[in-house]
C-alpha cells in the first residue's frame, strides 16, 4: 500500500495473508469459516497447493498474536474465465483451508457484495502488506489506505477502452500516491454501508504503482457474487482426519460393537 | 448515495457470525 499507516489489530478483522514456501506473496479475505478469497494470479499454475499457507488474524508479519491462526489449502477453485478475455480479467479465486477458522473479535468475515449493488459516494478502503514505496520497500506491519472510487469509464479513458472489462473497478488517490502495490494482490477493497462493511474488489493489477495518472485495479466482486455462493454452498467441506485409537480402545470398540451385533440377533 | 440492500440480503455464509461486523471499542 502506497501512502497508507500501520493498521490497528481488530481493524481489518477479515485480511488473510497468503504465504507460499514460508513468505508472504499476496493477500486475502475471510468469507466463510473454511473460505479465504483472494486473486487469480496469487495461484499461478505451475505453483505446489501443498506450498501454500493461510494466515488470519495477523497485523505484523512477523509476529504471531493470540488470535492469530495459521491453515493449510485443502483446494483452489480459480474462476474459469480467469485469462481469457484480459490477460489478467476473472483475477478471483476461492480457497478451502483443510480446518475452520475460529472467529473472534480479531478474525472475523467480511459481507460479498451482492449483484447489484450501487457504488457510488462509498468510503472504501485497502489494506495488505504489499510495497510501501515505488523502490519496493515493504513493511511487516499491515497498512491501511482509504481510496476514492474512480469512475469506471474514467478508469477506462485513462488505461484504454480494451484494459478495463466489466468484472474491474478502479479505485486510488492519484493526486496523493495513494494506491495499492505488488503484495497486496488478493486484499480486499471494503466499504462501510451503515455499520456493516462489505468487500467490493479484490486488489488485482495496475500501471504500477505510483504512476500518477493511473489507478489500482480491482476484481470487481459483485460481479462474482453468485459463482462465490454457488462454490461455497455446494463444495463439500475438507475431510477430517479421523482421531488415531490406541490399539487396547479400538479392541474394546470392536468388542462393544460385536456384542451389540450379537444381541441384536438375539 | 449508496444504496444499501436490506438486510435479508446480506450474505453472512457463517452460521454463527454475522459477515462485515467488526468489534467496535468504546472510547
Amino acid at each position: 500500500i502506497l501512502g497508507g499507516v500501520d493498521a490497528l489489530e481488530t481493524k481489518w478483522p477479515w485480511q488473510a495473508s497468503v504465504h507460499y514456501a514460508g513468505f508472504h506473496i499476496c493477500g486475502g479475505s475471510i468469507i466463510d469459516e473454511y473460505w479465504i478469497l483472494s486473486a487469480a494470479h496469487c495461484f499461478d499454475r505451475n505453483k505446489n497447493i501443498k506450498a501454500f499457507d493461510m494466515y488470519v488474524g495477523l497485523v505484523d508479519l512477523k509476529i504471531a498474536g493470540n488470535h492469530t491462526q495459521w491453515f493449510e489449502v485443502n483446494r483452489v477453485i480459480i474462476h474459469p474465465t480467469y485469462g481469457l478475455y484480459h490477460s489478467i480479467g476473472g483475477d478471483i479465486a476461492l480457497v478451502q483451508l483443510k480446518t475452520r477458522i475460529v472467529f473472534s473479535d480479531s478474525v472475523l468475515p467480511i459481507c460479498i457484495a451482492p449483484p447489484d449493488l450501487t457504488l457510488s459516494n462509498l468510503s472504501c478502503w485497502a489494506t495488505g502488506w504489499g510495497s510501501i514505496s515505488r523502490q519496493g520497500e515493504t513493511s511487516n506491519k499491515l497498512q491501511e489506505v482509504r481510496l476514492p472510487l474512480v469512475p469506471w469509464q474514467l478508469c477506462r479513458l485513462l488505461y484504454g477502452q480494451t484494459d478495463i472489462l466489466p468484472d474491474m473497478l478502479c479505485a486510488g488517490n492519484v493526486r496523493d500516491m495513494k494506491t495499492a502495490c505488488e503484495g497486496d494482490s488478493g486484499g480486499p477493497l471494503v466499504c462501510e454501508f451503515d455499520r456493516t462493511w462489505v468487500q467490493i474488489g479484490i486488489v488485482s493489477w495496475g500501471q504500477g504503482c505510483a504512476y500518477p495518472m493511473y489507478p489500482t485495479v480491482f476484481t470487481r466482486v459483485s460481479f462474482f457474487s453468485k459463482w462465490i455462493h454457488h462454490h461455497i454452498e455446494n463444495t463439500p467441506l475438507p475431510l477430517q482426519p479421523l482421531p488415531a485409537l490406541s490399539s487396547t480402545l479400538g479392541a474394546i470398540i470392536n468388542v462393544l460393537m460385536t456384542s451389540l451385533a450379537v444381541l441384536s440377533v438375539l | 448515495t449508496a444504496h444499501r440492500h436490506p438486510a435479508s440480503e446480506e450474505v453472512a455464509f457463517s452460521r454463527d457470525v454475522a459477515c462485515g461486523q467488526r468489534h467496535v471499542q468504546g472510547k
